[in-house]
Parts: C-alpha cells; sequence; structure tokens
C-alpha cells in the first residue's frame, strides 16, 4: 500500500508486476500471484493501474473488521504458526487477523496460552466456533485427523479452511480450502539449482 | 504427471487452468502459480499444449538426481518441516529432494536425529554444506539470526534458499531466494469471508 501511495504522488499511471516486484522484494511472478486472489487487476503488457489498484486494495484492507482465526493440532507446525501470526498481528497495525484459539485433542496441551489465545480440547470445537466468531481454521493435525476437523468447521459454519494436513480434504463448494504445501516451494527452487550441479 | 498421460491418451490436445485443477484438487489459480514456477507454458484462452506440458514436466523431473537440502533451525517450524518432508520424501518414488542435514545453535539439539538427517551445530555449516553437497538451504531460525545464515550459506556457494523468518535478507543476485510467508494465505482466505460477515 505504501509503495502504490509513493508511486500516485509520483505521478505514475501504470506500474508492471517487475516494478512492483522491485520494490516489494518479491519477484514477478510472486506479485502476480499475491494479486491475482484478489482479482484479475492486471492486464497484459501495460501492467496494473496504480490508482486503480490503489483503491482495490485500499477497499479490501479497509474492511478492517477483524477475522478471527481457529487453529486446529497445537503441535510443533501448530504452535509455531500461532507464535508467527501473533508476532505479525503485532507489527502490522492493520492487521485483520486474530488468532484466537487453537484445538487439540491431547489432554496436556488443553489450557496452554499464547498471549491472547488458548487452547481448547477438541471436543469442544464446535461450540467455542460459534461463541469466538471464528471464519477461518487453520488444520495442523496429523493426515488421519484432517478430514473429521474439516467436516466439523463446516458444520459449525465455517467458510475458509487453511490445510497443512497432507490429506485431500473433501468440503462442500461453497468452503473455500487453500492446501499448503511447503515442499512445493523447494520443489521450484530445485529447478533453479539444476544448470548448477554438475558433480 | 499421471494425470497428462491419462489426458495424452485420451487424444487431448490442450487443457486447460480450470481442467488441472479440477483433475488435482487445485484451484485454477494454484495450477498456473504452480506452473509458472517452471516457465511460461501456457498460452492465455487456450490453456496448456498437453504434450508439450508432458515433455516440459518430464524433462524438469527426469532430472532425478538427488538435490541435497539443508535446514538451520531446529526449532518447532524447523522440526515440523523436517518430518514432512521426509514423510513426503517417501511417499513420492521420485522424490529429488533429499533433507540431509539440520543446523542449530543450542547445544542440546546436536545429535538429535530424524530418520536420516542429524543434527549439527551452526558453526560447521560451512564445513558441512561442502562435504554433503547441500544445494538449498532452508532458513528456519529467528529473524535476528537468519542474515547471518544466509551469508553463510551464500559463501559456502548455496544458489537456492528457502526463508521463514520474518527478515528481509540481502544475497547477491546470483541466489534465489524465496520468502514463505503463511499469512499471505491467510489474508487471501480473510478475502474470501468478506462477504460473509455481516456481524
Ligand atoms: N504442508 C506442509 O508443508 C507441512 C509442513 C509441516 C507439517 N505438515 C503437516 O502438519 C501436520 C502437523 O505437523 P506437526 O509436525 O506439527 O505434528 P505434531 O505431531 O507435532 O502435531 C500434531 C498435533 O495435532 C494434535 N492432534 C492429533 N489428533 C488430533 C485431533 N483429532 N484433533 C485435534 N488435534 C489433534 C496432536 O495432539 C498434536 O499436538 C501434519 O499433518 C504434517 O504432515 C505439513
Ligand atoms: N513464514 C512463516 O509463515 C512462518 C511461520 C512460522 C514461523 N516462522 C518463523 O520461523 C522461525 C522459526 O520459528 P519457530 O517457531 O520454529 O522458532 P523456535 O524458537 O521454535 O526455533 C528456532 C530455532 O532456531 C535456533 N537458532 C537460534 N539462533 C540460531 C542461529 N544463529 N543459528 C542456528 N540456529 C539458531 C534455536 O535454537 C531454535 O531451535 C522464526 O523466525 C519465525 O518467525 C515463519
Amino acid at each position: 500500500m505504501r509503495i502504490l501511495e509513493d508511486l500516485d504522488q509520483k505521478g505514475w499511471t501504470h506500474v508492471s508486476s517487475q516494478d512492483l516486484g522491485e520494490r516489494t522484494g518479491l519477484t514477478p511472478a510472486q506479485v502476480r500471484k499475491d494479486l491475482t486472489v484478489f482479482g484479475e487487476f492486471g492486464k497484459q503488457g501495460i501492467g496494473y493501474e496504480v490508482r486503480f489498484l490503489k483503491q482495490q486494495l485500499e477497499e479490501i484492507l479497509r474492511l478492517n473488521r477483524v477475522v478471527n482465526v481457529g487453529l486446529a493440532g497445537a503441535g510443533s507446525l501448530g504452535m509455531a504458526l500461532a507464535r508467527y501470526n501473533i508476532e505479525r498481528a503485532k507489527q502490522q497495525r492493520t492487521s485483520q487477523l486474530r488468532l484466537i484459539a487453537l484445538f487439540d485433542s491431547d489432554p496436556h496441551k488443553i489450557g496452554l496460552r499464547i498471549d491472547g489465545a488458548q487452547v481448547y480440547p477438541v471436543n469442544s470445537m464446535q461450540e467455542k466456533i460459534t461463541e469466538l466468531g471464528i471464519q477461518i481454521m487453520i488444520i495442523a493435525v496429523p493426515a488421519h485427523a484432517a478430514q473429521e476437523v474439516a467436516s466439523i468447521c463446516v458444520k459449525s459454519g465455517i467458510k475458509a479452511l487453511l490445510n497443512f494436513a497432507p490429506a485431500r480434504l473433501q468440503v462442500p463448494p461453497d468452503v473455500r480450502l487453500h492446501n499448503a504445501d511447503l515442499t512445493l516451494e523447494l520443489q521450484s527452487l530445485a529447478f533453479y539449482t539444476r544448470g548448477l550441479s554438475k558433480q
């Protein structure tokens, strides 16, 4: 957003994903990828219209209403994600994502607190989703437990899931499911090392 | 790959990211994103040429030579990534990524083993990179330590880094740096919940 304000003040009318990439430390492909999640803004060849893009992003960000996020699976990945999300939310004033609750099946983990979020028993998840107004659930449980967790979320009205478990989840068409796979990033990096290893 | 073999046998000459999405459980945007890392294969409007795409992916995958991966920071995130990478490599026969070593500054972690990979002291990282032929390093250390780790990697000849620490790393132009940020996925999901919350 800051970058677009600068460009607008400098009188730029269009900016390419290349330009945006240089100013944000992302590759042009990452800029395009990030912007595509919000809709088709750019036109091939002439880039993004600065004023229009700024307006759109403001519109999106202005919805500064807070979105409450839950996290199922307070294990290694879950706790690292929870700590990270909370750190990031503190740094970004306008952060709309608030991690409000974690869920686990291990009795030793129940009651743990990370900043404002607490670990609840997984069998209270349905109730807590409604009580706390959770709209997004991050799934960081083992693969065998992921479908059950997703089904409880769907039943409780959640429409957006971020799944880390290596399991193909079945959800109704109106539920948005993103599967995060950190090995994809690695695979694309492996591609870049291709030319290098003459060993 | 399997999917492209099927389509080729059925006599499909072109396939859209929509079609690929339906067959892989990804969204068309994810298909496009995944394929863009390997280069510009698709043409807007007519999709991907099945035979050409198959050939390209085979070319990429055929380089089945193993790429040795290192991981700096054997903490919550690091250990979750290590376990996951090793799990995935066992499931995918052609996996070219092999996590071979972890590095940490905490003496209690030195010597821990996860499957074939061992945790080494971070001050032996430069030596181990050469000895073990590590080509990619995953950085999962705290933000304050990330630049130092990246600099050691670059000095040791590593050309590809996957960084999780919330720090903007400086690397020479010939080093490929990918910054993974799991909150980006969350932000795009928050966008989808936008229309929903009338609360
Ligand atoms: N997508 C990726 O790139 C990626 C990376 C790392 C890990 N993973 C996956 O993330 C998941 C978590 O990994 P981890 O290393 O943190 O594992 P972990 O074993 O450390 O944590 C799993 C947690 O889930 C809890 N749990 C188990 N069954 C449950 C249930 N039915 N309901 C609620 N909680 C339950 C456990 O008590 C534990 O706390 C695994 O599925 C792993 O494969 C994915
Ligand atoms: N990008 C994302 O979406 C995302 C998600 C979760 C965590 N993170 C980041 O990943 C990093 C790790 O998170 P975590 O929860 O696993 O933290 P952690 O504290 O559990 O693990 C950090 C590990 O790094 C080790 N370490 C510290 N200094 C080191 C050095 N100089 N050299 C080698 N090892 C060193 C520590 O001993 C520890 O084992 C943090 O920077 C965190 O912000 C990013």
